[in-house]
């Protein structure tokens, strides 16, 4: 999280707001309504509360404009720049103004109201802007269910006005990973058209052979179809599909887009109703094969026939020997799993386990993280 | 005068999007050249948003400056 110089913010606990106009795309009640719970988001965390006026100067004075609006600050049309708010202060500070030029909306069309109005308020609470793009201080829209604040967001609220003292129960969304966390542990690996994609948590890492830096964003972002945690993917070069799997449902997705028809139950690969999540899927291009690995066991999976090889499933220790634990206890679980050049790659916590085929063992252990050039 | 190409225009996009968050002066500015100025400001923008940090408008920094997002600058007056 970032806060404005100086820690600016409201000395009072009591903050006033005024709506002045309002947008024609949504129903006045749906634009007080978003308004009142943007507000007591931030209310829920802090000790701050609000109070609405009617006329007269409020310290939030909110507002609908387009382009030149009165601030010397304008608006750009349609997408690109969707509301601004200034910190606390006199005169401006505080006020908060939408682009009317923007759809707005109660759902996740075009852009939510409740959202993008929860942000700017942070603004005008005294919140810079967020780096972590699970946050709802991050600058660029996305959007996304539930409570809407992170713990990184809760941090900055919090190290300007406090905790709330009622102690309101909330759920704050986790913060983003640290990649090179030595603990990192992933939900799921996958390569996609030359990029690798790291899942973990709500968020994905895009690794470009070219670039060193991995690229961090919110799963539902990217594919807002897609649940909030992946456990497992795998690319079929062949069919140019990636399947992502989340419980009893998987997901494929060409490129970047979602392939229409799914989800689709797990099932219908052969999986027995017992199965209720994979949690790792690896294509093997060289046999035209897939692996998927579920609690303790593993599968092989006949993509050119669609069916599941016969004599399946097989016990993860007796099919990977030589993976093993720091405390040295067989490790019989796998998080996630790839496959390059002879080599399957298989991550349990923050190990990666390197099984050559050729040898028919383990060969190397290092850690998970170095998948992130860490 | 010529349609600016298709390198112009992402030019001209990040001109205005680092002018409006990342507090990037317009105009000549004494002795910094204004691609060095503006190499820093992308740098900085890149650096925020966790992207690899080249200095340079390559493909995964314009994606992130063409996204809806909010008027406030990224960095501090």
């Amino acid at each position: 999280y970032n806060l404005f110089p100086r820690k600016l913010k409201w000395q009072n606990t009591l903050v006033t707001f005024r709506i002045t106009n309002y947008t024609p795309d949504l129903k006045k009640e749906d634009v007080d309504k978003a308004i009142h719970n943007a507000l007591m988001t931030w209310s829920a965390v802090t000790p701050l509360k609000f109070k609405r006026l009617h006329e007269g100067i409020a310290d939030i004075m909110i507002s609908f404009g387009r382009l030149e609006h009165g601030d010397h600050n304008p608006f750009d049309g349609p997408e690109g720049l969707l509301a601004h708010a200034y910190p606390p202060g006199e005169g401006l500070g505080g006020d908060t103004h939408f682009d009317e030029d923007e759809t707005w909306t109660k759902d996740s069309h075009a852009y939510n109201l409740f959202l993008v109005a929860a942000h700017e308020f942070g603004h005008a609470l005294g919140m810079g802007h967020s780096n972590d793009p699970g946050s709802l201080m991050y600058p660029v829209y996305s959007y996304s269910h539930g409570f809407p604040l992170s713990e990184d967001d809760i941090k900055g609220i919090q190290e300007l006005y406090g905790p709330n003292p009622d102690h309101e129960k909330v759920k704050p969304k986790p913060e983003a990973p640290d990649k090179c966390d030595p603990e990192l542990s992933i939900d799921a690996v996958t390569e996609l058209r030359g990029e690798k994609l790291i899942f973990k948590d709500r968020y994905f890492w895009r690794v470009h052979p070219q670039f060193t830096e991995p690229e961090l964003t919110l799963i539902q972002s990217t594919w807002p179809q897609l649940p909030k945690k992946v456990n497992a993917a795998y690319e079929n070069p062949e069919k140019d599909i990636v399947i992502i799997f989340s419980g009893i449902r998987m997901w494929a997705l060409n490129g970047y887009t979602l392939v229409p028809g799914y989800p689709k139950y797990i099932h219908r690969l052969g999986f027995p109703k017992s199965v209720r999540k994979i949690d790792a899927a690896v294509h093997i291009y060289d046999t035209g094969k897939t692996l998927f690995f579920t609690d303790e066991d593993y599968w092989s999976y006949n993509e050119q026939t669609g069916t599941m090889d016969p004599g399946y499933p097989k016990s993860i220790m007796d099919g990977f020997p030589g993976m093993q634990e720091r405390d040295g206890d067989e490790v019989d679980e796998v998080d996630a799993a790839t496959y390059k050049n002879g080599y399957l790659y298989l991550y349990h916590e923050n190990l990666q386990y390197e099984y050559s085929y050729n040898k028919r063992k383990v060969v190397r252990i290092t850690r998970t993280n170095d998948l992130l050039n860490c | 005068k010529p349609v600016p190409g298709d390198e112009t225009q992402s030019w001209l996009l990040a001109e205005r999007y680092l002018r409006r968050y990342y507090r990037m002066q317009p105009g000549l500015l004494g002795t910094s050249k204004s691609s060095d100025v503006m190499t820093e400001k992308i740098r900085a923008m890149q650096s925020f948003f966790k992207l690899e940090v080249t200095g340079n408008l390559d493909d995964n920094t314009l994606q992130v400056m063409k996204k809806s997002r909010c008027g406030v600058p990224d960095v501090a007056e």
